[in-house]
């Protein structure tokens, strides 16, 4: 799975996401991934999301709407209510994923519970990236 | 200050394939920037032009799970899915069960920007694509070795009685010769 959210200097939050799913899938399964609240969403007024991991789990928990919801109820930061949720979904239910978001002041989050995940960002000419858990690599834009 | 960030993909992913992903992110990154770069010019879409650039770079790239690279199902098949939301009117265009179209994530723009549906599947998805500039490639043009090679092991494991609950999402890169030598 593949995904991005961006802020414009607008202040418009746009949230994508595409997948091929998993390994041995039935033909006609979905995942997570086209359904607004697990695999992507957005709101100017709360922030963006994009999931990935395994789908079956993403959806049941709807990981990107609570997510969100922990930014707009419980007022944590974006990285904090990233890091909850995807802990407390492979918790509750056992398999593992990650989320990227933006919310509404431009705060970024990162979090997985999977083995790695793949991510990268752009701030102020910098590219961010990395791949296991605490490794940030950084070069010019 | 605009912001671009994206991920591409979590799981058991090899050391093999690290540095093709830390390449893809980035020329992904690089790609869709220029989209948030003030111009001068007031943009109502450019947020939406950097997230559909970053995933159709990533849907290029088989170091991905998208696109070219994508999973197999067990008819050895590829059937891709993709959404995209937009926060100020919360627009959005969510596809699935497409096959044989490159970019899946341009054509939930093209739904998102239709605005009568939010969500199409299988067959009525892919004549959005095609009606809408997608280009029809070969079958299975999108199946990589990688690929092949994952389904294999996956069939392998459930003829062994294995539990395959948490299948995979990340492909390995093919151990053997795709030239056969």
């Amino acid at each position: 799975t593949v995904g991005a959210v961006a802020m414009d200097a607008s202040g418009l939050i746009v949230a994508g996401t595409s997948t091929g799913g998993i390994t041995g899938k039935w033909p006609g399964r979905i995942g997570d991934t086209p359904l607004l609240g697990c695999g992507t969403y957005a709101d100017n007024a709360v922030g963006g999301v994009s999931t990935t991991g395994h789908g079956e789990t993403i959806m049941r928990y709807n990981l990107a709407q609570r997510i969100l919801g922990a930014i707009q109820h419980q007022g944590l930061s974006a990285q904090a209510a990233a890091e909850r949720e995807c802990q407390k979904m492979t918790e509750r239910i056992g398999g593992t994923g990650g989320a990227i978001v933006i919310d509404h002041k431009g705060e970024v989050g990162i979090s997985w519970t999977s083995r790695r995940m793949a991510w990268g960002y752009v701030r102020d000419g910098i590219i961010h990236y990395g791949i296991n858990q605490n490794e940030v690599f950084q070069e010019p834009l | 200050r605009p912001i671009l960030l994206i991920h591409g993909g979590a799981g058991d992913i090899t050391d093999a394939r690290v540095e093709g992903k830390f390449k893809g992110i980035r020329d992904a990154l690089r790609a869709a920037w220029k989209h948030l770069e003030p111009t001068g010019a007031e943009s109502s879409s450019s947020a939406l032009d950097a997230v559909e650039a970053a995933v159709r770079s990533m849907e290029l790239n088989e170091s991905f799970n998208a696109g070219y690279g994508s999973c197999l199902n067990t008819a050895g098949a590829v059937e891709m899915e993709a959404s995209l939301m937009e926060g100020r009117e919360m627009r959005a265009g969510c596809v699935t069960l497409l096959t044989d179209v490159m970019h899946p994530i341009t054509v939930a723009r093209r739904l998102m920007e239709k605005r009568r549906h939010v969500f199409l599947g299988g067959q009525a998805a892919q004549e959005l694509a095609l009606s809408t500039g997608s280009e029809k490639l070969p079958a299975g043009a999108l199946v990589t070795d990688s690929a092949r090679q994952a389904l294999r092991e996956f069939m392998e494991q459930e003829a062994k009685g294995l539990d395959t609950t948490f299948a995979r999402t990340e492909l390995d890169d093919a151990r053997t010769d795709p030239k056969g030598d």
